[in-house]
């Protein structure tokens, strides 16, 4: 995935069968950010794999303080990637037990 | 170890913790 100085990481581990997760998200390279970033720490959330949009959690987080808006996308993109990863490594280890 | 919880209008919850120092700059 691109590197968007935004890391998102499995927050616990992933039985293949929950419908959400806990996440982590931290920024790594706060350059990359469009706007000033306030060093907040790691942000731990739960993600719903079936039916919530990365965007709107990021959208979520501007609401909340922890970036500005037009850092919204990038964030997105950021959980985007890590949840389009681990819908895969589902998918292929569906498809390899079956 | 400081944590802080934010629960966002929309009822999800944000949980503020430190950044792992291991995985910095990993690459």
């Amino acid at each position: 995935a691109e590197d968007t100085g935004v890391r998102v990481e499995l927050n616990e581990e992933d039985d293949g069968k929950k419908s959400s997760i806990a996440l982590k998200l931290w920024v790594e390279d706060p350059k990359k950010l469009k706007g000033k970033y306030k060093d907040t720490g790691a942000i731990e959330f739960t993600f719903g794999l079936v039916n919530e949009v990365p965007e709107v959690v990021a959208q979520e987080m501007v609401e909340s303080g922890f970036f500005l808006d037009c850092d919204v996308k990038i964030v997105g993109k950021s959980i985007r990637d890590r949840v389009a990863l681990i819908k895969w490594r589902r998918e292929r280890t569906v498809s390899s037990g079956n | 170890s400081a944590t802080a919880q934010v629960v966002h209008s929309a009822g999800r919850r944000f949980i503020v913790s430190p950044v792992p120092e291991a995985r910095l700059k990993e690459q």
